[in-house]
């Protein structure tokens, strides 16, 4: 019997079609498609001598070693069993065509000639996920143990969480060493819950968050693990650490409080012995940021920017000063501050304090001198001195209309700088007075 | 200085003692400038030297003293460019300046005096004083002298030149002073001090002119450099300081 290569789809017609056919013969093609895939044949042209139960010339079609029809006929016509434009589908990936003809076609002695059939077939994906009754028992047997996954020519098997495909390929065994949960909320349980967990289990689920947040956990009832009156948790015990540190080991059936873990790692170890039908527990995890602390200034003269109610991860604040202040970090004097709030909820940096402005001794001016206004020998923000020049031999210069108590004024701005209000830093000059001797020639005799 | 008197101290506390070719004298402006005359530093019928040393010396009446007051570097000698060596009878453009290379500190014995900004500095017999280390009666000076002295009448200077039959140049940009019946007169050694007028408007007193030449010393007028003439010059090289 012909075979057909695994082709996706083809053609199969009677011997000569559509020339009449042959007499006395019987072909089975056997239709193959690839793994993974049905048959289904549909007949786009079909003419076999009629009779009753196709008796002479007949078409059989089969698969899965079952006969799904024989059939003769012409397609429009009552007569004998034609297929009429019905699809006929495999289960598995074969299906067998088998054409029969006797040895004479006569109809009240005269000769018939029949054209036999064109039939079309295709690969169609099986869904090896759909439900398969058992052959044996006629139950319902699944493919794979826990979860199913049907694709275009094949299928694969998957286990819920915490369980661990087996080489078989269906099955599943609880594998629950290594639970990973990244999202910023989501769910932890034990396996099956909340059915009972199965025995023997070594589980660990770790939660790890974006740094910045910080885990809380929250139990659901029912909370259900073996435990024991007197020992505590001798035989079934879920542990839980928050940052490698042990928030504490929890069983019997009292949920837990809910726990702020204050990180964004938390670790759950789950051993359980070979026995007990407890039923296991779930929590809620959810996150938040993180706080910082609120920040404080250190003095009077320092001002928190645009103050927030709360600072979280990633947060920052500026600080800046009171004009004449200078923003000090230790000993170091800085142009500007921000503080970030890190992920552990502290600031990245201390609060700076905020020093006057100190304009430095001022300069000395030649030929002149100058005196504190304001307290001597502070030389801070809004400190004043007057410069002077050494008169009578020198004088100040000025500008027209402007008085040397004016040219000579400075105070001590909030840029650090010993300023005039007229000629801002330029220093003052003191320029020789001409012509004054202060003991000018005098006679007296006339 | 012929007929005069010691001056007291702080009484000419612009005073200059220079000693370049020989004694001289000046006048302080501001506080790192001398106003001289050019013969000082280039002597008539003397060969053009550039490397005589310029020893400036300020801030006391007498010449021991001052010179223990040590003298003032010059960084460098700004000669007016109309002034001819090599022409023994011309004294024309008679003016110097000399940058010192420090400024000085003033004081009650060593202050600058003032430019001359009108003519009314020039009238005819307004009096003014005349100060100088330079040698009186045919005797060297050891202490400041100064003598008042009128600005005489530019004829009656004239005449006089012509009596003495000289033939030496008295420019616009001169001026006379002096009494024939007065042996009052600045003399060598005086070179280069300034003529100083009291301006009683503002109180204050004006180098209207410096010592240049005359002929003999207290025997009729002086003949000053008239510093109204070199004011701008003055300033361009003092580069316009106030």
């Amino acid at each position: 019997s012909p075979y057909m290569p695994q082709k996706l789809y083809g053609e199969i017609s009677s011997p000569l079609y559509p020339k009449p056919y042959p007499n006395d013969i019987e072909t089975t093609t056997v239709i193959t498609v690839p793994p993974g895939y049905r048959v289904k044949l549909v007949f786009r042209q079909f003419d076999v001598e009629p009779s009753e139960g196709c008796f002479y010339d007949f078409v059989k079609i089969s698969a899965d070693k079952k006969t799904l029809g024989r059939f003769c006929g012409q397609l429009e016509s009552p007569l004998g069993n034609p297929p009429g434009r019905k699809e006929f589908m495999s289960q598995g990936n074969k299906m067998l065509l088998t054409f029969h003809t006797d040895f004479s076609n006569e109809e009240n002695g005269t000769l018939m000639f029949y054209r036999g059939f064109q039939a079309y077939y295709q690969a169609v994906d099986r869904d090896e996920c759909a439900p398969q009754v058992n052959s044996v028992e006629g139950g319902y047997q699944p493919q794979c143990q826990h979860l199913c996954h049907n694709y275009i020519g094949g299928y694969f098997c998957s286990c819920r969480p915490g369980y661990e495909l087996q080489k078989d390929g269906r099955s599943c065994q609880a594998e629950c060493s290594s639970g990973l949960y990244t999202e910023p909320s989501g769910y932890v349980s034990s396996l099956e819950y909340p059915q009972p967990y199965p025995p023997d289990l070594r589980c660990n689920y770790s939660i790890r968050v974006e740094r910045g947040l910080t885990v809380h956990l929250k139990f659901l009832d029912p909370f259900e693990i073996d435990d024991h009156q007197q020992v505590h948790c001798p035989y079934d015990q879920l542990q839980i650490y928050a940052n490698g540190k042990n928030l504490g080991e929890f069983c019997g059936n009292r949920r837990p409080p809910d726990l702020d873990t204050s990180s964004n790692a938390v670790d759950l170890v789950f051993f359980t012995d070979e026995s007990g039908d407890s039923r296991g527990w779930k929590l809620h995890y959810t996150t938040e940021v993180i706080k910082c602390p609120q920040p404080k200034a250190l003095d009077e003269f320092t001002i928190i920017q645009e103050p927030q109610p709360q600072y979280q991860f990633r947060d920052y604040f500026i600080v800046t000063c009171k004009q004449g202040y200078q923003l000090m970090e230790g000993n170091q004097a800085l142009l500007s501050f921000t503080a970030v709030c890190q992920d552990d909820g502290t600031w990245h940096r201390a609060m700076p304090r905020c020093k006057i402005k100190d304009c430095g001794q001022p300069r000395g001016l030649t030929n002149g001198d100058f005196r504190y206004i304001t307290t001597r020998g502070v030389n801070t923000y809004e400190a004043r001195i007057q410069y002077s020049c050494h008169e009578p031999y020198y004088k100040m210069k000025t500008r027209a209309g402007s008085s040397e108590s004016v040219r000579g004024l400075y105070t001590c701005t909030a840029q650090g700088i010993w300023k005039n209000e007229e000629e801002g830093e330029k220093m003052p000059r003191c320029l020789p007075v001409c012509g004054k001797p202060v003991n000018p020639v005098t006679q007296k005799q006339r | 200085i012929i007929g005069g008197q010691k001056a007291k101290p702080g009484n000419f506390p612009w005073q200059a003692f220079t000693n370049i070719h020989g004694r001289g004298g000046g006048a302080l402006l501001g506080d790192r400038w001398v106003l001289t005359a050019a013969h000082t530093i280039y002597p008539k019928e003397h060969n053009r030297q550039n490397d005589t040393s310029k020893d400036v010396f300020l801030g006391h009446i007498n010449v021991e003293e001052i010179k223990k007051l040590g003298h003032h570097p010059v960084r460098r000698a700004i000669i007016h460019p109309d002034y001819r060596q090599d022409e023994p009878n011309n004294f024309e453009g008679d003016i110097a300046l000399l940058e010192l290379e420090n400024p000085v500190t003033l004081g009650p014995n060593l202050l600058p005096i003032c430019l001359p900004d009108n003519e009314t500095f020039y009238d005819e017999g307004l009096m003014g004083y005349v100060s100088g280390f330079g040698i009186t009666e045919d005797k060297i000076a050891f202490n400041l002298r100064f003598v008042r002295l009128p600005v005489a009448e530019r004829e009656t200077c004239q005449r006089w030149l012509q009596t003495k039959k000289s033939n030496d140049v008295f420019s616009q940009n001169m001026f006379c002073s002096g009494d024939p019946s007065q042996r009052h007169d600045a003399c060598q050694g005086d070179s280069g001090g300034v003529f100083a007028v009291r301006d009683r408007d503002r109180d204050t007193w004006i180098a209207t002119g410096i010592v240049s030449w005359g002929i003999g010393c207290g025997e009729g007028y002086g003949f000053y450099t008239k510093v109204l003439n070199y004011v701008d010059w003055i300033k361009k090289e003092m580069g316009e300081e106030d």
